[in-house]
């Protein structure tokens, strides 16, 4: 469980970042 | 039924998703009594990236023009931000007590609240580039209607001239968008109806060529000419209209497809 939720919070970590590289500085 | 609307969405959103859940299955099964980690420092790293996408995502809120989606964004932004509070108070709250039951659910609220509010988020920006296409279909379908006061052969180029880049974009957006969608349904609908578009406008063109003609002549067939110019000018803005009505599903409309 230990790397499960380091390994899981740093999956978000990346998400976030990707939504905000891929999605939100896209031209509205 | 898929789950996800866009491929985009997909692909960005179920990686993360199917972790969470796995996590969610081991927490519930382990009521192991074991001691959590101290998650303070990866909850850190969310709580940053959950701010600067808040920032990032206010600047373009601010930017837009798409009145929808400036309405649209802030819940979403303050569902994640909550969010991850959460996680924070959680990570703060395990430190205290690596055993707390509680903590542990916060832990995974934090981490489900932060999936449900991005997604939200990543809806808004779905269905506004959707926004963007109706806009270019109904141009067309403006514009198909302005055939009926072509008289001249002058009128016919120019008509046409408009017309062509006007249908072109429409085809290129609306095919590129059946191509995101993971509603295969949904999909084959929207490149039916273009495929219909492209086959039907050079038919259009020539119903009115025939229609000026006529005037040409003395008027002799002109109300043939003008019912088969109306009938095809219906049938171009029924497909038109489909492609609209189809772009604005989502799977949620599932039923009312079938």
């Amino acid at each position: 469980i230990r790397v499960g939720w380091e390994q899981l919070l740093t999956a978000i970590r990346r998400y976030i970042n990707e939504i905000e590289n891929n999605i939100l500085t896209r031209d509205t | 039924m898929p789950v996800f609307h866009t491929k985009t969405i997909e692909a960005i959103l179920d990686p993360v998703a199917q972790q969470v859940s796995q996590l969610v299955i081991l927490h519930e099964e382990a009521q192991d009594g074991n001691a959590m980690p101290d998650l303070s420092r990866p909850v850190m790293a969310v709580s940053a990236a959950v701010q600067n996408l808040v920032k990032v995502g206010r600047d373009t809120a601010n930017s837009t023009d798409d009145k929808i989606l400036k309405q649209e964004m802030p819940p979403a932004f303050q569902g994640v931000e909550q969010s991850a509070t959460k996680l924070y108070e959680a990570a703060m709250m395990l430190k205290e007590d690596p055993y707390s039951s509680p903590a542990r659910k916060m832990l995974i609220d934090g981490a489900r609240g932060i999936l449900s509010g991005t997604s939200d988020l990543l809806l808004c920006f779905d269905q506004s580039e959707v926004r963007k296409i109706v806009r270019v279909a109904k141009g067309v379908l403006e514009y198909l209607a302005v055939s009926e006061v072509v008289e001249s052969m002058e009128d016919l180029v120019t008509f046409v001239k408009n017309l062509s880049p006007g249908m072109a974009n429409l085809a290129n957006k609306v095919t590129g968008r059946s191509k995101e969608l993971t509603h295969t349904a949904h999909a084959n609908g929207l490149v039916n109806h273009t495929e219909n578009l492209k086959r039907t406008t050079p038919i259009l063109v020539s119903s009115i060529k025939i229609f000026v003609t006529t005037l040409q002549k003395g008027g002799a067939g002109r109300d043939e000419a003008q019912q088969n110019r109306n009938f095809i000018i219906g049938r171009m803005s029924h497909d038109v209209n489909e492609i609209i009505r189809i772009l604005q599903l989502t799977s949620a409309d599932d039923d009312d497809w079938s």
